[in-house]
């Protein structure tokens, strides 16, 4: 995180607020629940209380206002900048401006008024933008489920660094962003898809392009609002062009960047007896899936649509040097990649052998 | 300055990324305006400096270069208020 330079901040913890103008896509209603849920947001984490006024002078006022508007730091129509907010001082200090060309929603569709004002907020209370690509203080706008919202703790250790604890017995933490080159990095899953490599973690994945070797992280709700956060297992069926996501009992399948209709469904599709009620990897493979749980191998049949006789089966009697429970598998040139804690396990499928061992972050160029 | 011998459609794009990368580093990385930079503000250095500034905050390479990476970060929906200054 980092605090707006010169450290401006609030001398009283409970502050006002004012919406001096509203947005005409949204109703008020709809504007002041999304205002006092962003202000929630900082209040759980702090000593800080917001109150609203309807009339005269408040601490942080806030208006939804078009291109230049007076205060030296104009709009730019649709997209690009989205709002912007001022920090902690009298007259404009604190004041938060949203740009009513911008399509404000209460939902994944861009853009979330709650997020926005939650960000713009920790620029009222004294916070500049952090370099976390997870935290709520990061500049570019990132879609997160705001019904499942918690602070993250790099915005938490920013306001309290301001304002000191919280007044609750509890003090709040929140998630913090996995580290590409944290030593210690495990997947919950890994796939490729048309080319790239996406491997998931908590609320977020890892994008690798093929070509360019470059890795990028984002949220998972990012791209996919309605997948949950903790992705189990994942494969590309490259012969119907789709990614299948595993989550308990239930997956989804992706066309692209898009979720079919009709998912989630149930895992007893392939076949598994009502006893599994997880997957840890799936991988697929000449119209062949295979699935790990714990230290066993189910082999689905592509083709007859079925899970095949005699398994599951010992991963180790199919993949012999795969000793430990596999948490990802993805399968490149012929290769399986075993990911397991923080190793990876190159398995040749013509030579039926492991032919490296490597730390798993050095697929996120580590 | 236009790649010699490039089409004019490339010239025209370049044009647009370079449009692209001068008003993201003078809204956000304190990049003085065109028109109120003094000489030496105008060097191609500070630009490479103001950019090779972004791209360390954004976790990018710092290639001091606009390239597809740095211009796809640069063309995100975001905050109005600077990465860096006041």
């Amino acid at each position: 995180f980092m605090l707006t330079p010169g450290n401006p901040k609030w001398e009283q913890t409970n502050l006002t607020y004012r919406i001096i103008k509203y947005t005409t896509q949204l109703s008020e209603a709809d504007v002041e629940e999304a205002i006092k849920k962003a202000f929630q947001v900082w209040s759980n984490a702090s000593p800080l209380t917001f109150t609203k006024t309807s009339q005269g002078e408040a601490d942080i006022k806030i208006a939804f206002v078009q291109g230049d508007h007076g205060d030296n730091s104009p709009f730019d129509g649709p997209n690009g900048i989205l709002a912007h907010a001022f920090q902690p001082g009298q007259g404009v200090g604190g004041d938060a401006h949203f740009d009513e060309d911008e399509i404000w929603t209460m939902n994944s569709s861009s853009y979330n008024l709650f997020l926005v004002a939650a960000h713009e907020f920790g620029h009222s209370l004294g916070l500049a933008h952090s370099t976390d690509p997870g935290a709520l203080m990061y500049p570019n706008y990132a879609f997160r489920d705001p019904s499942t919202y918690t602070l993250p703790q790099d915005d938490i250790n920013g306001i309290q660094a301001i304002y000191g604890p919280s007044n609750n017995p509890i003090q709040p933490t929140g998630p913090s962003t996995p580290t590409a080159c944290d030593p210690r990095l495990t997947f919950d899953a890994i796939t490729t898809l048309r080319g790239e490599i996406l491997f998931f973690k908590d609320k977020y994945f890892w994008r690798r392009h093929p070509q360019l070797r470059i890795v990028e992280l984002n949220f998972i709700s990012l791209f996919w609002p309605s997948l949950p956060d903790g992705i189990q297992a994942a494969y590309e069926n490259v012969d119907e062009d789709l990614v299948f996501l595993f989550k308990g009992g239930q997956y989804w399948a992706l066309n692209g960047y898009d979720i079919e209709q009709g998912y989630p469904r149930d895992i007893s599709d392939y076949g598994f007896p009502s006893s599994v009620r997880a997957i840890d990897a799936a991988v697929y493979y000449r119209r062949k899936t295979y699935f790990f749980i714990n230290d066993q191998i189910w082999r689905y049949d592509n083709q007859r649509q079925s899970m095949e006789p005699g398994y599951p089966k010992a991963i180790a009697s199919i993949f012999p040097g795969i000793e430990t429970r596999v948490d990802a598998v993805f399968q490149q040139d012929h290769v399986f990649l075993f990911f397991s804690g923080p190793r990876y396990y190159a398995f040749n499928l013509d030579a039926h052998r492991v032919i490296r061992v490597d730390r798993s972050q050095r697929w996120l160029n580590c | 300055f236009p790649v010699p011998g490039g089409s004019p459609e490339e010239a025209d794009a370049q044009e647009m990324d370079t449009q692209v990368v001068q008003d993201y580093l003078e809204k956000f990385y304190q990049l003085p305006r065109r028109g109120l930079r003094s000489q030496r503000q105008n060097s191609p250095s500070v630009i490479v400096e103001k950019l090779k500034e972004m791209q360390r905050f954004f976790g990018l390479s710092e290639t001091g270069k606009p390239d597809q990476q740095t211009l796809a970060v640069m063309r995100k929906p975001r905050c109005g208020v600077p990465d860096s200054g006041d």
